[in-house]
């Protein structure tokens, strides 16, 4: 068991800066066990040093950079186990647009190995969706599922049907 | 393995049953705040098998079962079907295509199948062991999640490594 | 100090029920102490129906119920005690467009008795202030502030200065 | 009552000296994820007399200094200037205009002023004690506050209603 979780603390340690990288464009992230002594026991402590700024304690990062270095950690785990699928709910919520546009980038990366489902309230993210779902409760208490087309995000978003499944 | 079908049945807000067919790639959900976008992804880590109704958001666990409107009466039982693909043989069963199933009465008491039939809640856990789609596995995102990662408080980071393992 | 509190309680409990219906647009929400016996002892318990829904503890309610919800009962406190300034770090991200504007008009009634410093991502939020200012960290690490105009917002957001304040 | 003036020297990512005019009414700051926000928020926490490292997310008072980037050097000493005017007599003092400062060098002392003359943290904490405006009250909302409001683990509800009474 020790020697599994090792190896598998090595690889995702190595993705999780390579892609920390690829999300902020730069700077430089990484990860270490807390000196414990035996590995099965010690804590995982993230470093993480956006582009151009000093290295600082993880609780000094603002909002979205916290829930960008934690998307980095999520998708290294997933790329070291690949998961069949992932469902994120509005972890896009702290994110700029900017910010928004290469999570999406790094979704489209791993589409090839996961299925992911995005429970989202933003325009960039449903616009990459390769499908849509849309909830509404036109009937108040009870929920309905649609299917969306693109076009009809702004009726669903608004309580309108679209076609009854 | 992918995520193929997923049927609610008296869960949650969903009074009568709905159906989410999906497909490979990214599918989004979407709708306005409270109509029950959040209530899929707890039916999710509810037909895997969660056990804490805290994690559900409720205080027990018939919590999940549509509790009525100002129109319409609660109903007596909640009912999650979700079925997987096993084209690639992930699980070590000889069908393509797998459901599990979760039924709970107003009693509290849960009953399991896995095609049709009935099993336990262990059969159901020991299937997706060594998948990474455990109930509290991080397959599944919610935007507190966030906040734990980066906040380690109860080891949540090195039960992540643990499962990846 | 009971007197006061319990005198206090009353007007907030009548400001917080008048304040939910205008953002929810109906349903019903009421405070009341737990029945500890001495008042300035007893927790504050807040309970809250959306419109159509039956009454369930406001552990069910949706990030953006939850969030609305929270937001009513701190109107409700600045109508009683009116604060001069407030400060509102990003708390309409949980919320969908068509509660991000019933939000913004609240805002706009408090305006006169209050003057609020709102820091949003959203757009719908941006358009209704009477002035803004864009930080920007062109130079990595070291934040300036520009003066801007409505139309500027895309540049500040990218990161690219307007004017030198 | 109302807040005219911030000014930021060498606080946090603010490494030269930065002014926010305010006016009545709404005021939106805008900025990328990471550029500064929040730490305006935290500013004014802070010359309010915020005693708590953690609340303004460090681990030492220190924190608030500017600690460098990898161009520039860290600065020695940060300086908050906050400026409310009196115009309706809120204050008990003479003055139209009142400036409250607070400065801490890498020593950890900080020192505050009244209209620049040296007074103690009680004489500013007393000055805002009855406007509803104190670091920890009401007026200052981050997002989390919406979660401590409606979970109210520590009886946060309560002491809004202490302050507001
Ligand atoms: N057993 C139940 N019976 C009926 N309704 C329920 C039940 N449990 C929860 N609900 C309702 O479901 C609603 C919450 O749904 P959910 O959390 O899925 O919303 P959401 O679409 O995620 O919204 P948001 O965008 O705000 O996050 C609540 O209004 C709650 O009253
Ligand atoms: N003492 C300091 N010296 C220099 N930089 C600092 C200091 N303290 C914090 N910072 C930097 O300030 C940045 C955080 O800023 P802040 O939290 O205000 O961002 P924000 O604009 O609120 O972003 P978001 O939209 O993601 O919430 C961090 O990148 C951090 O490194
Ligand atoms: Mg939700
Ligand atoms: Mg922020």
């Amino acid at each position: 068991a020790r020697k599994q979780f090792t190896e598998t603390f090595a690889i995702v340690r190595r993705y999780f800066s390579e892609i920390f990288q690829v999300l902020f464009e730069g700077g430089e992230a990484d990860l270490s066990l807390s000196d414990d002594g035996d590995p099965l026991e010690a804590d995982v402590v993230i470093t993480a040093r956006p582009k151009g700024k000093r290295l600082q304690d993880i609780s000094l990062l603002s909002g979205g950079e916290r829930a960008l270095t934690a998307l980095s950690l999520l998708f290294a785990l997933y790329k070291a186990k690949p998961s069949p699928f992932c469902i994120f709910d509005e972890v896009d919520a702290p994110l700029d647009d900017a910010n928004i546009m290469r999570f999406v980038k790094m979704l489209k990366k791993f589409q090839e190995e996961t299925q992911f489902v995005i429970i989202t309230h933003n325009k960039r993210t449903m616009e990459v969706a390769d499908s849509l779902f849309g909830i509404t409760m036109e009937e108040k208490g009870v929920s309905r599922v649609v299917s969306v087309d693109v076009r009809d995000i702004e009726d669903v978003l608004a309580n309108k049907r679209t076609a009854p499944q | 393995m992918s995520l193929s079908k997923l049927e609610l049945i008296g869960f949650k807000s969903f009074m009568s049953p709905v159906t989410l067919d999906f497909r490979e790639g990214i599918t989004a959900i979407l709708g306005p705040n409270g109509c029950g976008k959040t209530n899929i992804v707890d039916a999710v880590r509810w037909v895997l098998g969660e056990q804490s109704a805290r994690q559900l958001r409720g205080t027990k666990m018939e919590n999940v079962i549509f509790n009525g409107t100002q129109m319409h009466k609660p109903l007596g039982c909640a009912v999650v079907n979700m079925t997987v693909d096993n084209a690639r043989g992930v699980f070590p069963l000889d069908y393509s295509e797998i459901t599990i199933t979760r039924k709970v009465y107003r009693s509290g008491i849960s009953e399991y199948f896995i095609n049709k039939s009935p099993c336990r809640l262990k059969d159901i856990k020991e299937l997706f062991a060594d998948t990474g789609t455990g109930s509290h596995s991080y397959a599944v995102i919610e935007q507190e999640m966030i906040e734990y990662v980066l906040n380690d408080a109860h080891g949540e980071r090195r039960h992540m490594f643990e499962e990846a393992s």
